[in-house]
């Protein structure tokens, strides 16, 4: 597999860091590139497009990561709150 | 609603400021945090009073990084403020974050509409999947009364209304597929195409496979809520946009200085109030200005109004309405808009060539 650009990583990261604060993505599944590990991934961006009427993809794109760097509140938007 | 539908137990709720930001003056953080108090008051029976020593229900304090409850904030931008569902101890607590620069206008992140919102919070109330209300998690600039119609239908639903007092609620946001849907304005930006509707505006990218819908004032804190028309001349890079008898022009997103102008300045008549739809043809190099069921075409090469008009919109486009709530020149083709009916017009056949419905135009 080909390395992920350093562009790729920090998406990836500021997506893992939104997910797991806003949208309680499992710390520690993110780190190891297990199949379950981006199974988790791709149903917590899957769950953050539906609450934001984004197209459900499951995938970083442009619409989502725009959305995810915006300045917000830091309550988490769905799910048992901590 | 938090699970469990956290609430208070009883509609007096004292609150307490722990510190300031020094980015404004004290009076101005006292008046923005009764202020956002009473939002919520003048829609349900609680009452807000402020403690100024020992423990308050709502605890407000500003603080940077890690400030004691290990919900550390990230420095500027991105994390504004965090709040607790109702609760004993940290329950109700509103933190702000102090590497955020506070103001009380549109200049930076507005004390006030994060206040209100957080104190959603702090009575039991969790995030809208609304973008036009003040429970949307994102924030946003707006004037005006902060609360939608999903705001106050959720804190009533855990308190009840104010027994005495009424207020409007702003509208929901409009829905793409809403079969009824409307347009008040369509433009070309850039190669993107932006879509006013109501205190909304839809962003269509040629790589976005969804139209994403933000507030006007989110974008545009000095535009007025609603926008009757606009057009795009991409020969100077400008998109001018109406409301009412004023202009304004942005350069990319950016609004350039010396607006808003007086339509008139156009060369429109004085009787004309508001344009209703503005679309450039490139093939002819002319504007056409829509009002009411006449139109106007301005040369934006000698900035003069062209003689001969107004001329009816009713004999020059044959097929259409009288009247057009918005127009967009993509492709060739004019596409008109007149409630939720879009005619797309071939200016060079001169007719008519599909009706469909208005929101066919955002994908539906």
């Amino acid at each position: 597999m080909p390395l992920s650009s350093l562009e790729e990583t920090d998406k990836r990261l500021l997506a893992e860091k939104y997910l797991r604060r806003f949208y309680n993505l499992q710390a520690g599944l993110q780190g190891t590139k297990t199949h379950r590990s981006s199974d988790a991934m791709q149903a917590k961006i899957r769950e953050m497009q539906s609450f934001f009427n984004l197209q459900v993809t499951g995938s970083l794109d442009a619409n989502t990561l725009e959305l995810m760097s915006m300045a917000r509140c830091g309550v988490p938007d769905v799910g048992e709150y901590n | 609603h938090f699970p469990r539908n956290l609430k208070w137990q009883n509609t007096n709720v004292t609150f307490r400021i722990v510190n300031y930001t020094p980015d404004l003056k004290k009076a101005d953080v006292d008046r923005a945090i009764r202020n956002a108090f009473n939002i919520w008051a003048d829609v349900t029976p609680l009452t807000f009073k402020k403690l100024h020593e020992g423990k308050a229900d709502i605890m407000i304090s500003f603080g940077t990084k890690e400030h004691g409850d290990f919900n550390p904030f990230d420095g500027p931008d991105g994390l504004l403020a965090h709040a607790y569902p109702p609760g004993r101890d940290i329950g109700g607590d509103t933190h702000f974050d102090e590497d955020e620069h506070w103001s009380k206008d549109s200049d930076s992140y507005n004390l006030f509409l994060v206040a209100t919102h957080e104190f959603g919070h702090a009575l039991g109330l969790s995030h809208s999947t609304d973008p036009g209300a003040l429970m949307y998690p994102v924030y946003s600039y707006s004037q005006g009364y902060p609360l939608s119609e999903d705001d106050i239908t959720g804190i009533q639903a855990l308190y009840g209304p104010n027994p005495t007092r009424k207020v409007k609620p702003k509208p929901d946001a409009p829905n793409k597929c809403d079969p009824m849907l409307s347009f008040d304005a369509v433009t070309e930006l850039r190669g993107e195409t932006i879509i006013f509707k109501d205190r909304f505006y839809w962003r269509l990218h040629p790589q976005f496979a969804e139209p994403e819908q933000t507030l006007i004032k989110s974008t545009w804190p000095s535009l007025p809520n609603k926008v009757d028309a606009a057009y795009e001349y991409p020969e100077k890079d400008m998109v001018f946009i109406f409301s009412g008898i004023r202009m304004w022009a942005l350069n990319g997103y950016n609004l350039v200085e010396g607006y808003p102008k007086y339509i008139h300045k156009l060369g429109l008549p004085r009787t004309v109030r508001t344009v209703d739809a503005a679309v450039y043809i490139p093939d002819t190099g002319k504007t056409l200005l829509f009002s009411e069921e006449h139109y106007w075409s301005y040369d934006e090469k000698t900035n003069t109004m062209d003689s001969g008009f107004p001329r009816s919109i009713e004999m020059d486009f044959p097929g259409m309405a009288d009247e057009v709530d918005a127009a967009v020149y993509q492709y060739g083709y004019l596409h008109f808009f007149h409630e939720h009916t879009q005619f797309e017009y071939s200016y060079s056949a001169r007719k008519v060539i599909q009706i469909v419905r208005t929101n066919s135009f955002l994908n539906c």
